[in-house]
C-alpha cells in the first residue's frame, strides 16, 4: 500500500492558545473547554501532552475572530485549573498533509518534517490524524512551508508519475 | 447541523513516549522521527505543544510490539535534540469518539470531557481531528472510559432516538 498525499492546505486565519502545565487531575479539561463553550468560541484542534503525573499541557487552535473572547474565558478559569502559564499567539499558520491512511506511514511524517527541517521552518505544533499530518509554523513562513510540502510529495505531479508511492 | 457521534473506540495495544523539553529549533522534530523510522518503528499519532519559543514536548504513540525500540531510539538521540526529560508509559488506553464534523462542535469535546470527568477519570493526552477526538486514559480506567462515552453519545439507541444531535 503506498503512501497517498492527495493534497496540501494552508489555513491563517487561526489563533492559538498554550496553557502550560495545567494540574493534571480529573475535570480540569472539561473546566477549561465548558467555558469555552459558554464564551461561544469554537475551537478546533485541541493538544494535549502529559508533562509529569502532575502536570499536562493543553493547547488549541480557535479562529481568529474568536480570539478574543477565547483569551477572556482562559483568563479566567486558568487559576481553578492550576495552570502555571498562558501564552498566545496569532502569528502562526496551519499547513497539512492531507491522504489516506496516513497514520501508519510514518513515512509520510518523516518527509514532511525533514522537509520543513531542510527549509529551516520551525514546526511550533504537531498534530496528526488518520488522513492528516497538520504543523503549525510561524506565520511569516506558512506560505514558503506550504510550497515546501506540494514539492516533497510531488502533488504537481499526476498521481502515476510521482516517485514515493 | 447535528453533531453525529457514530461510534466509540478503544485501542489497548498502545505504548507512548513522552519527550518533554525538546529544543525549539528546525530539524529537531525530524531528527527524532528519522530515528525512529531507521529503527522500523511506526508511530501513531504524534502530538507537539510548545512551551515556549525555546521549547516544545512531543509525544507519540506506538504499538506495544515497537515499544522497546522506540525506546533504544529515543535514548539514542534525546540528547542530540536537547531533551530535558522522556518518560515511557505502557498503561494507557485510547479512547475516541468517532463521527463526522467533529472538529467544529466545540459541543463534543465538552460532552465526552465533563463525561470523564463526572466519572473521575482522568485525561493524559488529547487529539482531535475531523473525525474523532482521542483520549489516552490509565488503562486500568479504559473500559469504564468506553462505556462513558457510548453512554454520553447514547450509542446504545438508533440515531433518530438520540436526544443531543
Ligand atoms: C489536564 C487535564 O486534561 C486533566 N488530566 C483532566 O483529566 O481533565
Ligand atoms: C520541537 C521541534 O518540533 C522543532 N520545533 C522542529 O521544528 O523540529
Amino acid at each position: 500500500e503506498g503512501i497517498l498525499v492527495s493534497g496540501a492546505t494552508i489555513e491563517k486565519n487561526l489563533a492559538k492558545v498554550s496553557m502550560v502545565g495545567v494540574d493534571n487531575k480529573p475535570g480540569n479539561a472539561a473546566k477549561i473547554f465548558a467555558h469555552l463553550a459558554e464564551a461561544k468560541v469554537s475551537v478546533n484542534d485541541i493538544i494535549q501532552t502529559e508533562v509529569s503525573k502532575q502536570k499536562a499541557n493543553i493547547s488549541f487552535t480557535v479562529n481568529k475572530n474568536d480570539f478574543n473572547d477565547a483569551k477572556k474565558a482562559v483568563e479566567s478559569i486558568k487559576e481553578k485549573v492550576g495552570c502555571d502559564n498562558v501564552f498566545y499567539r496569532d502569528d502562526i499558520a496551519e499547513v497539512s498533509a492531507i491522504g489516506v491512511g496516513m497514520r501508519t506511514h510514518y513515512g509520510v511524517a518523516n518527509m514532511m518534517f525533514s522537509a520543513l527541517a531542510k527549509e529551516k521552518i520551525n514546526i511550533d505544533s504537531i498534530t496528526t490524524s488518520e488522513i492528516r499530518i497538520s504543523c503549525l509554523v510561524d506565520k511569516a513562513q506558512g506560505d514558503k512551508a506550504l510550497i515546501c510540502v506540494c514539492k516533497t510529495f510531488e502533488l504537481d505531479k499526476p498521481v502515476n508519475k510521482r516517485s514515493y508511492v
